[in-house]
């Protein structure tokens, strides 16, 4: 596996914040 | 001689001035205005009083009000910077303004730290990254053994601890993200690039002219 930590962390959804948007419209 | 009532517009508590607002952060007045309209209907979806809880913060970015997300969880305690356990509109417009693409990256990279900085001790030490990817690894379909999981975080380490004490620094963490810029790319929401262009229903009639601004 040839990623480091933060890019693995960094796929969780709760770091996607467009959902905020994407309900919303 | 009449006169003449005008019904006062009532705010959400913590409301702020948007021109105030616009002045502090990245966006144009017509831009916070917009995201006022969506801090709304965030913050009326489950308890309405016009602040943003958890569950409602929860709602909004998994349709399900009881989604436990340790990530998620940060993120909502890092825009709730005065720590009462809710988000008020001007935290709202400040925390999004991070997030927004023409902000300084040095905003972004200061932000991201805070947010593995899980025990706020000024560090990323070894064992709250490996907590974190371990998170990860619960809310998604890989499967990774936990000396894996290990070595991967050791690896980080040796790349990102320069000085070799056994934890991440700012300084580090700001040389580790120009060298892996990719680091990044949560911190940057396209939407907010022109609020009032993507979401029309947000669009309101405003008082003030942002190029008079």
């Amino acid at each position: 596996l040839n990623m480091n930590a933060f890019d693995i962390i960094s796929l969780s959804a709760g770091f996607d914040l467009s959902g905020l948007f994407e309900g919303s419209e | 001689m009449g006169c003449v009532c005008v019904k006062p517009v009532k705010h959400t508590p913590g409301y702020e001035d948007p021109v105030i607002l616009a002045s502090e952060t990245t966006f144009t007045v017509s831009e916070v205005e917009a995201l006022y309209e969506l801090f709304k209907k965030i913050s009326h979806s489950i308890i309405k009083d016009g602040l943003i809880h958890k569950e409602e913060f929860q709602l909004a970015l998994f349709r399900n009000s009881n989604k436990k997300n340790l990530f998620a969880d940060r993120v909502f305690d890092l825009f709730d910077a005065k720590r009462n356990g809710v988000i008020d509109f001007g935290e709202f417009v400040r925390s999004l303004s991070i997030f927004h693409p023409d902000t300084e990256k040095t905003e972004k990279i200061s932000f991201a730290f805070r947010l593995y900085d899980l025990r706020h001790t000024g560090f990323i030490e070894p064992d709250e990254l490996k907590e974190m990817v371990l998170a990860l690894l619960n809310e998604s379909d890989l499967c990774l053994s936990d000396d894996v999981v290990q070595q991967i975080v050791d690896k980080t380490f040796a790349e990102a601890d320069k000085k070799g004490d056994g934890k991440i620094d700012p300084d580090e963490w700001k040389e580790f993200v120009v060298q892996n810029p990719s680091l990044l790319k949560n911190m940057t929401l396209p939407y907010l690039k022109d609020i009032t262009m993507a979401f029309p229903s947000f669009v309101m009639k405003s008082e003030v002219n942002d190029d008079e601004m």
